[in-house]
């Protein structure tokens, strides 16, 4: 079964994991 | 200069990385990228790359023998990157019979070595399937070049793609993509030392240029 995690957003994580780059 | 500014360590740099499908189509062939590292060639004016705990993603790779917190103890620290991609799931080419699926990677290193590239795919923190491949050297421009070319890609992954694609939101994909890693290893096979460490998280991408992707040190301070 499953365990439950500890969700991507409450981790501490640089703000840039969450912006899509525009262009690479 | 590549050392902080791309996936590389001492002894080994990732030149290029792609996950693609492919078919043929009017005697034409027709490529679609869903993620990719593009070759890149970086300068000292370039910025470092950002830094991410190893500590704080350990859970969603295999924590048993042989997962990241195992392999990260035993180093070299330089050797450990995380990927986020925004991968492209936009293709519109039709599935079934005559789809090629793909993955395929380079490498250059300092040494004339073979090298044990191991794939695991995690879900929930848990492998579901590996594949190991072995490459050897070919001396290209003075390095030691490795090339993984159109490495097919597992049935588990195809499934899970065509699954992911037929979901009806990009909230519900993200959603199985929170809960789906893969971890890849570059070992010297003699030795078993690691030579790059490479963690991939996912979400899918809004952008209308295709995959984009973040590079991140692994580092535990």
């Amino acid at each position: 079964c499953a365990v439950e995690q500890v969700p991507m957003r409450k981790r501490q994580l640089p703000a840039s994991f969450w912006e899509e780059p525009k262009l690479t | 200069v590549w050392q902080d500014r791309t996936i590389a360590s001492a002894k080994l740099r990732l030149l290029e990385y792609s996950a693609f499908l492919e078919t043929q189509r009017d005697r034409e062939t027709y490529k679609h990228l869903f993620v990719h590292i593009g070759p890149s060639n970086p300068g000292y004016n370039d910025p470092v790359l950002e830094s991410i705990d190893v500590r704080q993603i350990y859970d969603k790779f295999s924590e048993k023998k042989g997962g990241l917190k195992e392999l990260y103890e035993k180093g070299p620290h330089n050797a450990f990157f995380l990927v986020k991609f925004w991968a492209d799931l936009s293709s519109d080419i039709e599935e079934g019979s005559g789809v090629f699926y793909g993955v395929s990677s380079q490498y250059s290193g300092t040494e004339n070595i073979t090298i044990s590239v191991s794939t695991k795919v995690c879900s929930f923190g848990k492998q579901v399937v590996e594949k190991v491949e072995t490459e050897y050297a070919h001396m290209e421009g003075g390095k030691y070049v490795f090339r993984i070319h159109r490495s097919p890609m597992c049935e588990y992954m195809i499934n899970f793609i065509h699954k992911l694609k037929h979901l009806p939101e990009k909230y519900m994909m993200n959603s199985v993509l929170e809960n789906f890693t893969i971890l890849q290893v570059v070992s010297n096979r003699e030795t078993q030392e690691t030579l790059l460490c490479i963690a991939f998280v996912f979400e899918v991408s809004t952008s209308e240029h295709g995959a984009q992707y973040h590079v991140y040190r692994l580092v535990n301070d």
